[in-house]
């Protein structure tokens, strides 16, 4: 299960604010995941007290809105983010950024089904850059392109390019997994699908042996 | 045995959190960073074992603007049907009121009831309206609250409540189940000329995979 409270001190209208949240959550906290269990109990609560005297917001248009709503994203990801960082038995958070889609949610779409694989998350643990699973993964994110427009990196390690393999240094690959498990950090999983407009991103972790003792002993 | 910020870290560790750059600046305090809230957290003796703090209360001076976004989950615990009814009827809240250790979930009419129970207990303390509290849980689905440990808490509880960054951290501890690192985050911009303050907390580790609406 995933809580969330989040305050501000902006002025704003019910229905803005209301739209706001949901817009930052969709960008945020509904792009992550551990192990593709939804919970009983998942909710974020966002209050604004409204004190701080800016110019009231009342509509998603005004100048301040946009920036309210970039503020409001920035925080939810950071919190999100530390959610999948600290997946159980995880040792990095996996980033994942899909481009070239034509709308931002197709986008998201992808890059989640990406970091949802478990056999991508088992690869990282694995320290195997194993860019075909990675594939496989956009393939049936239910979106469609053009399987010769896929390009996939690894960091700055091109794996696949034009929807084929490319050579690419294994043991560079692999220690760039490696070292992202040994300081808890992150690894960055890049995809473009084609030449659209859009990108979006999700945030998981990788599945280690720890996950199933954790959950094969914790038991309700 | 309510705790301060740096007490709760006795706990758990905070997590690094990373934010790209922007026109705002990160600043201490997590949800009691913007003008107007208070929070604390405490040990309530809802956890199946430990003492970790396990009871958190954050609230605002006014009628706070109110929004939230919860589990599409079909089997959706008491406080998820509760805050879905108020926000359905309520465009401001006062106060969110966060247990951990049991999810009120797949508890019956008896789940939903003990939700109203807290909230008018809360709402009695703090001088509120009951439809001006909100209530999230975490925990053992298919438990119910410990709901005489929490309304024994809860005198306390408030009396803890402060501005302060050791309130936020508190709290931030207080609502952690398995995870490793507490989650608390909050930023500075100016927006129409003038600074506003957003701060959040979350907790999650496992059964993670929100879709939330």
């Amino acid at each position: 299960t995933m809580l969330g409270v989040i305050t501000t001190d902006a002025l704003v209208t019910s229905e803005v604010w209301r739209e706001m949240v949901q817009v930052a959550v969709n960008r945020s906290f509904n792009q992550i995941t551990v192990d593709g269990d939804t919970s009983t109990n998942d909710t974020v609560i966002a209050l604004a007290s409204g004190l701080s005297g800016s110019t009231r917001i009342s509509s998603l248009n005004y100048h301040e809105a946009i920036h309210l709503q970039a503020c409001l994203d920035v925080v939810m990801q950071g919190l999100a983010k530390s959610i999948a960082w600290d997946g159980e038995g995880a040792t990095c958070l996996i980033e994942v950024t899909v481009s070239g889609a034509d709308s931002e949610a197709e986008a998201a779409k992808i890059a989640r089904s990406i970091a949802s694989s478990s056999l991508v998350k088992a690869a990282v643990y694995g320290r195997d850059p194993n860019w075909g699973r990675i594939a496989a993964a956009a393939g049936y994110a239910g979106i469609s392109f053009h399987q010769t427009k896929l390009q996939v990196l690894l960091g700055n390690i091109l794996l696949m390019e034009d929807g084929e393999p490319q050579p690419f240094d294994r043991a560079a690959a692999s220690n760039y997994l490696k070292k992202a498990g040994e300081t808890h950090g992150t690894v960055e999983i890049n995809v473009s699908v084609g030449d659209g407009p859009a990108r979006g991103q999700a945030w998981g972790c990788d599945l280690s042996y720890d996950y199933v003792k954790i959950n094969a002993e914790y038991t309700t | 045995v309510s705790v301060s910020g740096s007490e709760a870290f006795n706990f758990i560790p905070a997590a690094p959190i990373f934010l790209p750059q922007g026109p705002w600046n990160q600043i201490p305090g997590g949800v009691t960073a913007a003008e107007g809230f208070k929070a604390a957290g405490m040990y309530g003796g809802l956890r199946a074992k430990g003492e970790k703090p396990d009871l958190a209360l954050v609230t605002c001076d006014v009628d706070a603007t109110s929004a939230g976004a919860f589990t599409t989950n079909v089997v959706a615990a008491a406080p998820v049907l509760y805050c879905k009814n108020i926000l359905n009827v309520s465009k401001s809240a006062r106060a969110v009121l966060i247990n951990a250790g049991q999810a009120n979930a797949a508890t019956g009419d008896a789940g939903y009831q003990d939700v109203i129970e807290c909230s008018n207990a809360l709402a009695k303390l703090l001088q509120m309206k009951p439809e001006e509290v909100l209530i999230e849980s975490t925990g053992v689905i298919g438990q119910r609250i410990k709901k005489g440990p929490l309304l024994e808490s809860l005198p306390k509880l408030v009396n803890s409540l402060s501005s302060s960054t050791e309130g936020a951290d508190a709290a931030a501890v207080a609502i952690t189940t398995t995870d490793l690192v507490c989650k608390s985050v909050a930023i500075e911009s100016q927006v129409g000329g003038r600074t506003v303050r957003i701060g959040g907390m979350a907790k999650g580790s496992g059964m993670i995979h929100p879709n939330m609406a």
